[in-house]
């Protein structure tokens, strides 16, 4: 039977850092699972990859606020590279071609 | 992925999605409902997964709903070397919650999503409080190549969106649109309500094996908005 998935509060009047602490630390055993999966999907990784680096170690020159602040708070909560996280959330924008 | 979005026969806007994606079974796992609130009040609401920032399904309260299509258009490497070099492209999602996040009616929010530039090529299927707000656009990285808008007056009191141009055929092997306008018009204009279009988001192949969840949504109505995890 269908269920609704789990509901959560983001809160935008916290530092973007914090905003995603209570979901990451929720999912902690799962999402380090699919980012790795979904770095198997990305096109020509040997190419791709390095590029993706380029803007993870600038984030926010690249990326706009909230967005760079917020994936830093999930890579710091998770224990992982922002280059994980910011993969993942670019995964659409790399993969839609 | 479909999206659908309509008018029913009282003029009220309704939308629906179905999200399929690969890694389905994970995803399924981490798929969550998010508040946005500032203030102790809910800014907007999105269903996303336990770790994306950015939103492809959302809804801003008496305002406007708003869903992201895939459309694979281009090469891979082009999308990153705009996300590079052109710093005003934004990535599809995070350009989808800015627009939740800013846009305070349907309007401005299809003007901020067809005009702005982005990193890959995509579907935004929109719809608003209005008789007549409801929209596919078809967009390109620079500007938005087709915006289709509901004309209920024309008899088109619904749009179908799947992963193909709308003025296309669909291709043979991945016809999920017939199916969907078929479940539509079976439907009714007239009996449009939280389930039966669960009933249409679920008629198969419109949901399939790559289907991690459902929503309902109609932005005048923000209550009924509601999604469900799918395991076909």
């Amino acid at each position: 039977d269908p269920v609704n998935p789990p509901a959560f509060v983001v809160n935008l009047d916290l530092p973007e850092e914090q905003r995603w602490t209570e979901v990451a630390l929720k999912y902690k055993q799962l999402v380090p699972d699919i980012y790795a999966i979904m770095k198997q999907f990305l096109p020509d990784p040997t190419i791709s990859l390095p590029l993706i680096r380029k803007i993870a170690a600038d984030v926010d020159k690249y990326l706009a606020k909230p967005y760079a602040g917020e994936m830093r708070g999930i890579a710091k909560t998770l224990n992982m590279s922002l280059g994980d996280v910011v993969t993942c959330n670019l995964l659409y924008d790399i993969s839609a071609f | 992925c479909t999206s659908i979005v309509m008018q029913d026969a009282n003029g009220t806007i309704w939308h629906a999605r179905n999200l399929d994606y690969s890694f389905t079974e994970i995803l399924r796992n981490i798929s969550i409902r998010v508040d946005y609130q500032k203030g102790g009040k809910t800014a907007y609401t999105g269903i996303t997964y336990a770790g994306y920032v950015g939103l492809v399904t959302g809804q801003r309260p008496n305002a406007f709903t708003m869903t992201m299509d895939e459309r694979d258009q281009g090469a891979w490497w082009m999308n990153i070397l705009i996300a590079i070099l052109d710093r005003n492209a934004s990535p599809v999602s995070f350009l989808l919650r800015d627009t939740l996040a800013m846009s305070e009616n349907f309007t401005s929010a299809l003007e901020k999503v067809a005009y702005t530039t982005t990193a890959a090529s995509f579907y935004t299927i929109m719809g608003g409080v209005r008789v007549g707000e409801g929209a596919v656009i078809t967009k390109g990285r620079v500007g938005p190549i087709d915006i289709w808008k509901l004309d209920a007056k024309s008899g088109r009191w619904y749009e179908v969106e799947t992963n193909y141009d709308h003025w296309a055929p669909p291709p043979a092997g991945d016809d999920r649109r017939d199916p969907a306008i078929k479940a539509m018009n079976s439907m009714g204009q007239k009996s449009i309500s939280k389930k039966s279009l669960f009933n249409v988001m679920s008629t198969p192949p419109v949901m399939n094996n790559k289907t991690t969840y459902t929503v309902v949504m109609s932005a005048a109505q923000p209550d009924i908005m509601e999604a469900w995890i799918r395991n076909p």
